[in-house]
């Protein structure tokens, strides 16, 4: 692991006071490599290792620590605030009822996480309606008709063929007169490229005017997360992000790379394919995960 | 990259950052770039050009892992398909049976993944697009037992190819992987040497975590094939090659869509020169 690797790099370096530009040359390229092997973006990697490098050049040695351990520390640090220190939950004030779109690439969990964030809802207190937005994928809209049963929650009764953005609008106002006051709205998984699908995200999101667009990206996702979530946060423009099939073992360096690129904040992670496995974003659990 | 017209260290640098963008991994990209700098070395590559030209053969010499055809005289030839959570198993079945059908063949679709919201129906739907029947039973039954039933209706029925859609699952976890394990055991017990074809989905814009999918996959079901899907995207798929070259297991397809017409064979020349555009 990272601390191991470390410590060999950095055993030429006992009896030095300061840790310097040449000496921890070797160390921050073994948290070069053990980031790139964790998926973080290469370009990110790049600029990461430049702040680390930054922060440590010219700082003294502490007693209690290795330099390995201190080069450690001051990685871990940066990687938690990148990643985010607070707990961002969602912002639902405003117009209601409140609205909640969520977006990505095909497979991603979207329509699972819509469930799950209208049963964790509901558990606060609010009164959620589910949305199926999806008219293109088969079966789509019975997925969360059974996901939405299962956790007793309300559906739209979309009918296949509709236009999604119809969906939507009508969705919102049948909400509002049923008093249910959290819309979540799960749309059709796209490719970031395809600029028909991207357009019809964006014409759903100006009629809409949701508080939060989530973008639902898979844990497991490689160098690719940059472009992904660059293309989302152009062109749609989002609020956070949900990561998800976070309980396998994937590094899960691609929640670094989506942050670094967009600046939007994890909110949440999925964590089973059970309606449960929904918990609030901490940056510890990602964050030992990409140092491995 | 074709303007410079010396090898040096940014060219070298450059390339790498380029594989390692396409997620083929910082060992494999080690790797290789030894057998490229040491070529460079001993002064067998004269310029950029054909520095680019050794690095393309690397490339396909890991890649070029050709897969036996399918010997449909096994009937039925039985395929089972097995991935992660949404790499697209499902999907990839409903191409690989209209293309089963577009050679004249009669295909069978089981539906063993028993666990997720409308997986039957989604699989159904494909079915009916198709014209091809689906063995199922309700939700939440056990797997297994699909299947069995599964391979009885294919034996009934006379069909040239049943494929199986499971579950996607976790590949660390460990109850998942045993349930896979005895859906491939029933398969064998009603059909001598069945699961003929264990496909194993991977999704392209994966990264590193592919090879771990592969390891444990592998051994729990015994792979004989990958497809990758999702390259339509803008991923390129670079862990193909570490898999290719590790685990030594062909791909056979790549998926280029959603559609049922989306279904390539695997071309390693083809897939090397996306790597560089
Ligand atoms: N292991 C695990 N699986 C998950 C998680 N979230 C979703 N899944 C699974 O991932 C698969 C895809 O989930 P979906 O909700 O259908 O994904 P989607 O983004 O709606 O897919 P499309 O609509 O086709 O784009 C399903 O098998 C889900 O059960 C998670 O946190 N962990
Ligand atoms: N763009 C693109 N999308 C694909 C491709 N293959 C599958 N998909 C999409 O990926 C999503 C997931 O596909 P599924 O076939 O449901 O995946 P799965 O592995 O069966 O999912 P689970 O059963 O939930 O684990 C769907 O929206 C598919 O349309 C492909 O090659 N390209
Ligand atoms: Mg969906
Ligand atoms: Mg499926």
């Amino acid at each position: 692991n990272l601390s191991g690797r470390l410590d060999a790099a950095f055993k030429r370096l006992k009896g030095y006071g300061k840790l310097s530009e040449e000496n921890i040359q070797e160390g921050l390229r073994e948290v070069r490599l053990a980031f790139l092997e964790a998926d973080v973006n290469y370009k990110v990697v790049k600029d990461f290792i430049a702040s680390v490098r930054e922060k440590a050049v010219g700082q003294e040695v502490m007693d209690s620590l290795t330099p390995a351990q201190q080069v450690i520390k001051i990685v871990h640090e940066e990687l938690i605030n990148l990643l985010g220190r607070k707990f961002q939950g969602l912002n639902l004030a405003g117009r209601q009822p409140a609205v909640i779109m969520l977006a990505g690439l095909q497979g991603s969990g979207k329509t699972t996480t819509a469930a799950k964030l209208a049963r964790w809802l509901k558990g606060k207190g609010r009164r959620p309606y589910l949305v199926p937005a999806d008219v293109y994928r088969p079966a789509a809209i019975d997925q969360l008709k059974s996901l939405g049963a299962q956790i007793k929650v309300e559906v739209h009764p979309t009918e296949p063929g509709a236009s999604p953005v119809d969906i939507a609008r009508q969705a919102v106002s049948k909400a509002a007169l049923a008093n249910l006051d959290t819309v979540i709205i799960d749309t059709a998984g796209r490719l970031h490229v395809d600029e028909a699908l991207m357009s019809e995200l964006k014409d759903m999101k100006s009629v809409v005017e949701p508080q939060e667009t989530l973008l639902v990206a898979d844990a497991m996702t490689g160098q690719d997360a940059v472009n992904i979530a660059n293309h989302f946060d152009k062109e749609i423009g989002i609020t956070g992000v949900v990561l998800t099939k976070l309980e396998g073992d994937a590094r899960g360096g691609a929640a670094l790379s989506i942050r670094a690129v967009t600046g939007r904040p994890i909110k949440f992670v999925g964590v089973g394919e059970k309606l449960d496995a929904l918990e609030p974003f901490h940056p510890d659990r990602v964050a030992n995960r990409i140092l491995g | 990259l074709l303007g410079r017209r010396t090898i040096d260290p940014e060219l070298l640098d450059e390339l790498e950052e380029i594989l390692i963008m396409a997620d083929m991994g910082v060992e494999t990209v080690q790797n290789i770039f030894e057998q490229i700098r040491s070529d460079v070395r001993r002064n067998e590559l004269k310029d950029p050009k054909a520095l680019r030209q050794r690095l393309k053969e690397c490339l396909l010499e890991r890649l070029s892992i050709q897969p036996p055809d399918m010997d449909f005289r096994q009937k039925p030839f039985v395929i089972l398909v097995v991935g992660v959570n949404g790499v697209g198993k499902t999907t990839t079945i409903a191409k690989l049976a209209h293309n089963l059908k577009k050679q004249g063949k009669s295909v069978l679709l089981v539906a063993a993944d028993t666990f997720r919201a409308a997986a039957v129906e989604q699989l159904e739907a494909w079915g009916r697009r198709i014209g091809a029947p689906v063995i199922k039973h309700g939700m939440n039954a056990d797997p297994s037992a699909v299947a069995y039933d599964g391979m009885e209706a294919a034996v009934k029925r006379n069909v040239d190819v049943v494929i199986v859609d499971t579950a996607g699952r976790l590949h660390t976890k460990v109850n998942l992987m045993e349930e896979l394990k005895k859906i491939r055991r029933v398969l064998g017990k009603k059909i001598p040497g069945a699961p003929h074809e264990v496909l194993l989905i991977l999704d392209a814009t994966t990264g590193q975590n592919a090879i771990s999918q592969a390891r444990l996959f592998n051994e729990a079901a015994r792979i004989t094939s990958i497809a990758l899907t999702k390259l339509d995207g803008t991923a390129k798929g670079g862990i193909a090659a570490s898999i290719t070259s590790e685990m030594k297991i062909p791909i056979r397809y790549i998926g280029i869509g959603e559609g049922m017409e989306d279904l390539r064979p695997f071309d390693p020349a083809e897939f090397v020169e996306a790597l560089f555009s």
